[in-house]
């Protein structure tokens, strides 16, 4: 179940409509400071559904709406599309190709989608257990994170350990 | 369900003994399940690089705690693959010897693995597959472009 | 004692916005004197780096926080300056400009302060008056070598 | 008051009397993962009087002293000197040069001398005080400690503050 395409629009500093193509492999991004590297990760976790704005880096969820640079105005939505390949058949019920989609409104207002149809959250994470992928801190590394495991006290780790079990 | 989980944590601990042996070159690594005073299960790590004598993990330098984080999360991914792995500037801190080796291991799951690596290390970029860069042109707006890699020094987007 | 702190709260304010100016190549950046709800009192930073509008410094990335990060100690450090100062790894997460950019400013400090950079990027170590190297031919024992700036690819000690 | 050398004798890796010659200007100090670089950075605040193991990444000052490797025996004490340039005469009752001295045994005992004479830590942290060096978070950056400053409660930056002024 591979990433084919990951699409950002209005989500942090993505405020245009930007595709990244993701091949098999090894891929790298790189770029300046403050460039939106890490960014992307955050979109990543965002549409598989994390639900603390604080493992975003954000205060509140309304935080990743593109809130303005100098020279563009704030946007009223944020959206992130990714497309994932299930040529293998993974996830039997779906076609070659699924794409999960989360858009949440500045007033607060949130929906997903699964392959543009309207869906619950519930039905995004449902499908995302099924694959058996999880956001766990050993399937998304985090910059500066990386030694957590190390300084979290031996009772967290096992936390760790019970969900990869 | 306790009886999985005994598997599952001897499957870790042996992997996690492999990797840290892998990428430090050598050396020794356990896990060691313990109660703690309030009656709680709990996991410690015991880190012995190289050369050197088994002590507490918070004497180790920033590059060997990086290599051992490592080494433990990548014992739990191979319990539970996903079939991509983020990884953000994990080679920080770590040396060119260190990040050759954590290059080459990256190598080894490659097919069964899509890693995605954001990093600074001009040598990682070098062992890429493809490699895209993000820009601001536009003060505060990111842009994707692709990169070239041969004269990879010109192409990586410059401040 | 109050007025006195006052002064010093204001020079710090001012060193602050012009180091975060410098080492950023432009933007804002201000400290905010506040009142927690336990009557205690708070510092808060504002940073914007150039180009973007002002968030919260939570959202910042990595490099960008270690940057205003360093303009904060540096200003604190300009109020009571030491005749040295020891910097661990501070350039680890900057990229190549900020770098340069931080490496102007420690050599405008020069004569006054005695900088010891500790760091794996070959950029500082370029621009570095001397370089020490420290080795471990015997496993697990340090050991102190004078390093030549000419061929600094070979001379610098591998693992 | 500049520093012209740091003598370590059975401080963490440092097994072997080693010296380091600090020159004015900016020194850079490198090396691969784990070879001792910011163990030099624990032996300089120690030797300026550093109460806290935890600030030095031990659980006890005892950890201090080598405790071994493959192939060589741990050792029994731990010595750092530090020794500073007071040609300009910032300290007038003291000559051209300043060596401070700590040692600490694996018993626990410790010892402090001050231009190699026998003194209390106390001497050693007054002589400090009289300079104006501090061994604050501006003076010695630590690694991955740097954006502490900006996680920190705003009450914890006060402290900071309030130390700088
Ligand atoms: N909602 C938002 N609107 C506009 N800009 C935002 C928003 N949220 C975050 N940002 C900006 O995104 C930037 C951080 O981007 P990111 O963390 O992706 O950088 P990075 O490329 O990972 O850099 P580094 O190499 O330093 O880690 C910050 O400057 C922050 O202000
Ligand atoms: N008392 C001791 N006896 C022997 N070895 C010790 C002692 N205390 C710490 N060490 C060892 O010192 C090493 C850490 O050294 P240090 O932190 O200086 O590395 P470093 O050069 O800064 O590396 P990095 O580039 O990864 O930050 C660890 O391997 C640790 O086990
Ligand atoms: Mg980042
Ligand atoms: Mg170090």
């Amino acid at each position: 179940l591979f990433i084919k395409r990951l699409e950002l629009s209005g989500f942090k500093t993505f405020v245009r409509r930007t595709t990244l193509n993701v091949d098999a492999g090894m891929t790298g991004i790189v770029g300046p400071n403050g460039c939106g590297k890490s960014n992307i990760i955050d979109a990543v976790r965002w549409v598989l559904g994390e639900q603390s704005a604080k493992a975003l880096r954000a205060a509140r969820m309304e935080e990743l709406v593109f809130h303005g640079s100098e020279r563009e105005k704030p946007v009223g939505m944020a959206e992130v599309t990714l497309t994932l390949d299930n040529e293998s058949g993974v996830l039997s019920k779906q076609g070659p190709e699924i794409s999960l989609t989360r858009r949440l409104y500045r007033s607060g207002e949130s929906e997903y989608l699964i392959n543009r149809s309207p869906v619950r959250l519930k039905d995004i994470t449902d499908l995302i257990l099924d694959t058996g992928i999880t956001t766990g801190a050993y399937v998304i590394m985090e910059q500066g994170k990386i030694d957590s495991v190390l300084t979290a006290r031996p009772t967290e780790r096992m936390a760790l350990f019970e969900e990869a079990a | 369900s306790e009886r999985r989980f005994e598997r599952t944590f001897t499957t870790i601990r042996e992997n996690f003994h492999t990797m840290f042996r892998r990428l430090f070159g050598g050396g020794e690594a356990d896990l060691k399940l313990v109660e703690t005073e309030e009656k709680e299960r709990g996991i410690e790590i015991e880190a012995k690089p190289p050369g050197k004598r088994t002590q507490s993990i918070a004497l180790l330098s920033g590059g060997e705690k990086a290599l051992t984080s490592t080494a433990l999360l990548f014992a739990l991914y191979m319990t539970k693959p996903s079939p991509f792995c983020f990884l953000d500037e994990l080679d920080a801190p770590l040396d060119d010897a260190n990040t050759d080796r954590f290059m080459k291991i990256l190598k080894e799951f490659n097919g069964t693995t899509q890693f995605i690596l954001i990093t600074h290390n001009k040598h990682t970029m070098e062992l890429a597959d493809s490699l895209y860069g993000i820009t601001m042109e536009d003060p505060g707006v990111s842009k994707v472009v692709s990169v070239r890699l041969s004269g990879l020094q010109a192409a990586v987007p410059a401040a």
